[in-house]
C-alpha cells in the first residue's frame, strides 16, 4: 500500500547538508497498524509528510497504491491524497478564519458529499471528541487539546482508509488520550491502516510493528512487541 | 509571590457563559514547584495566562510580589514581566521572521545587557536544550520539539526568578523530556519558583505540590505525594 524506497529529504543549509530523512526504504501493507518512533528531531514527520503527498523526497521513490506518487499531476495527487488519506498535523494546521465546524467540513468536501452529509458527518467526528458544544467556535478561542481533537476530528470524518497521526495526544490529558486512542483501534479493527508518529512508549506497544528513526535513518523496523 | 483572589475568567458565547477560570483562589510562596493539571479545556493555561500578565481575570485579583496587577500601568507591568517572569508557552509563539538566535535574544532586551552579554546568554541557553546547530535556522525550518525547545532556551536564557511552563514537554521524545524536566529541577534547587502545567501524571509526581482545575475550578490542592 506505502513503499519507500531509497528515500532521502535533505536540506542545504549554508555549507551543512542536513539529511532530515536518510536512504529509507520500508512497506506498510493495507491494515497495518504502524508506529513510528524516534527523538525529537529524528525525521518522523518528515516521512510522515511525503507519506501524506504534502512534501517531495529529495531522492528515492515513493510509491502509495502501486502508484509512483512523484509520477502523478497536480489533479491525480490532490484526489488520491483527499480521498485515501487523513492526516492528523502535529501543530493541528486548522484554518483560523473558519469555525470549528466548517474546519471539520473541509476535507469532506473531495469525497463528492452534499452540503448535508458534510455537515452530518462533521458534527458525528467532533461529537467523538467531545467538542460538540464548540461548533461555532473559532480555533483561537480553543484550548490546545481542544484545537488537537478538532485535527483528529476533521482527519476521521471522511472515513479515509489511510490514517496518519503526528503525535495525535501531544496536548491531551491521559483519558482524552486513552479515548482517542481506543478510537485508533477501533478503526484499525474496522480494516483501516494506521501509521502513527508518537514519542511516547506506552503508546508505541500498542502498535502492531515500530520502526524507530534516528538522524533521518531507519535503526529498528520489526513487531512492537520484540524487546 | 503569586496569590490568586477570586480570580474568575469568563467568556459570553452567544446565549452560553463559558468559565475558563471559575473562583479560583490560591497562593504560591517563593521558591516553590507546583504542578498544574487537570482535564483539556479545564482552565490550565487561562490560569497561567493571567499569571504570567498576558491576559486579566474578568474578576478576582492577581497580587503578584505584593502588587496588585490589576491596578499597574502598562509599563510597570511590563516591567514586572519582562524582569520576574520566564514563559514556556503551549504553542511556543516563536516570532517567525527572526532566526532561533534572535528569538531567544528578546526577552532579554529587557535585562539591559550589553547586546554581546545577550547573544552569550542566549547561546549558553540553546547549548542546554541541544540546540547550537540550529542557530541561524528559521522556525520553520525546525521540528515540532525543537521549536518547543527554543522556546524552553528562551524563557530560562534570562535566569527569571518565576518560570511558568504550560506542557514543556508535549512535543519532546522521553530522554529530551527527562534532561528539561532535570533543568527545571536543577533551577527549582537554585531557588527559582516553577509553575509548571502537565497532563502527564508522571511528570506532576515530580512536583512539590499539586493544584488539579476541573470546569475552572480546584478540586484539589496539596502535596504532590499525597494518596
Ligand atoms: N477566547 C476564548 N473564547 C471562548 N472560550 C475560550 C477562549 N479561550 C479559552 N476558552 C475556553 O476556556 C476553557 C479553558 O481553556 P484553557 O486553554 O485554559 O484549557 P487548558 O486546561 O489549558 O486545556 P488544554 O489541556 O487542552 O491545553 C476551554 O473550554 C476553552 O474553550
Ligand atoms: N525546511 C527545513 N529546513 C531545514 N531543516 C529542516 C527543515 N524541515 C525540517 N528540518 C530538519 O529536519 C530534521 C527532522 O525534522 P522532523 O520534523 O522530521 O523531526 P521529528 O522527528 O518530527 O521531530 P519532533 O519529534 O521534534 O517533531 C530536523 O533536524 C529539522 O531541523
Ligand atoms: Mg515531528
Ligand atoms: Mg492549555
Amino acid at each position: 500500500l506505502i513503499a519507500f524506497n531509497n528515500v532521502s529529504k535533505h536540506y542545504q543549509m549554508g555549507d551543512t547538508l542536513v539529511k532530515a530523512a536518510d536512504d529509507i526504504s520500508m512497506e506498510i501493507n493495507p491494515g497495518e497498524f504502524v508506529a513510528i518512533v524516534g527523538r525529537s528531531g529524528s525525521g518522523k514527520s518528515t516521512c510522515m509528510n511525503i507519506i501524506g503527498c504534502l512534501d517531495v523526497p529529495t531522492s528515492g521513490e515513493y510509491i502509495l497504491k502501486g502508484e509512483n506518487v512523484g509520477a502523478l499531476n497536480k489533479n491525480e495527487l490532490a484526489e488520491i491524497r483527499n480521498k485515501m488519506l487523513g492526516f492528523i498535523f502535529q501543530q493541528y494546521n486548522l484554518l483560523p478564519k473558519l469555525t470549528v465546524l466548517e474546519n471539520v467540513e473541509v476535507p469532506l468536501m473531495y469525497a463528492g458529499l452534499s452540503k448535508a452529509d458534510r455537515r452530518k458527518k462533521a458534527i458525528e467526528a467532533l461529537d467523538m471528541v467531545q467538542l460538540s458544544d464548540k461548533l461555532t467556535n473559532m480555533p483561537n478561542q480553543l484550548s490546545g487539546g481542544q484545537q488537537q481533537r478538532v485535527s483528529i476530528a476533521r482527519a476521521l470524518a471522511g472515513d479515509p482508509a489511510i490514517i496518519l497521526a503526528d503525535e495525535p495526544t501531544g496536548a491531551l490529558d491521559s483519558k482524552t488520550s486513552r479515548d482517542v486512542l481506543g478510537l485508533l483501534q477501533e478503526l484499525h479493527k474496522d480494516g483501516h491502516t494506521i501509521v502513527l508518529i508518537t514519542h511516547d512508549n506506552s503508546i508505541a506497544v500498542t502498535a502492531e510493528r515500530i520502526i524507530r528513526l534516528e538522524d533521518g535513518y531507519v535503526i529498528y523496523d520489526g513487531p512492537a512487541d520484540a524487546p
